[in-house]
């Protein structure tokens, strides 16, 4: 399918020029031209002014702009490169780069670590763990005792920390995810390849802009 | 058995980390 610039069309702060990001991503032009689409509709959901806020980005998750998540969170804050609170599209397309079929599993590793490295200290703590799986707990709306929980992270870390020393480095996670490459499907959105043909109707309305 | 899963196979189920969500807004 093809797909018309649209350099005539009016933009939103932030935006970057297709053939850049294209350029610098797994993305196709037509298909930056695609997220461009879904990022208007994302960015124009609450505020309009075409920057994508927390709020706008939980309304997108959970269709509740107030429902509070901490991975929601952090997703949110690593898409946030420039960290001034808001999504621009350029962060956009390279966050989502991360995401697309054809990106090397070691940048998904990477991302990854960074995700569930809740206090950037450059090691995924046991702390920080016992923390996400209470939240996921939370979220889901189910409840396991304490000690539970202390065994389903003890029992982790037997398996992640093989040095031994209470936390996990970004060695040991690639280690950790390469025997469970499991951990990182949720880092593949096949949707992202080739968006044009499971979102025809972005790549018309990006024509429509003309 | 949730004390036999990997705890991060766990948080890996969060909806906050369904990004596909995002396409269906």
């Amino acid at each position: 399918m093809g797909c018309i610039p649209t350099k005539l069309a009016k933009h939103t702060p932030g935006y970057e020029d297709p053939t850049v990001l294209a350029s610098e991503t797994s993305f196709s032009v037509c298909e930056v031209e695609a997220l461009y689409e879904l990022f208007k509709k994302l960015s124009h959901s609450i505020f309009k002014d075409g920057l994508i806020r927390k709020e706008e980005f939980q309304l997108a998750l959970f269709k509740n702009s107030k429902r509070k998540n901490l991975f929601a969170d952090r997703i949110f804050d690593l898409f946030d490169i420039k960290r001034n609170g808001v999504i621009e599209f350029g962060e956009f397309v390279r966050s989502l780069n991360v995401f697309h079929p054809d990106t090397p599993t070691e940048e998904k590793i990477a991302f990854a670590f960074k995700l569930y490295d809740l206090r950037h200290t450059g090691y995924i703590e046991r702390e920080e763990l016992k923390e996400m799986v209470f939240a996921l707990l939370d979220e889901s709306g189910l409840h396991l005792s304490d000690d539970v929980v202390e065994v389903i992270v003890e029992k982790t870390f037997s398996q992640a920390d093989s040095k031994g020393d209470g936390r996990i480095d970004p060695d040991e996670w690639k280690e950790f995810v390469s025997q469970n490459p499991a951990l990182l499907k949720n880092m593949t959105l096949p949707y992202l390849k080739d968006m044009t043909m499971v979102f025809p109707s972005f790549a018309v309305n990006s024509e429509l802009d003309e | 058995q949730p004390a036999a899963m990997n705890a991060f196979e766990l948080i890996s189920m969060s909806k906050g980390l369904n990004l596909a969500n995002l396409f269906d807004s």
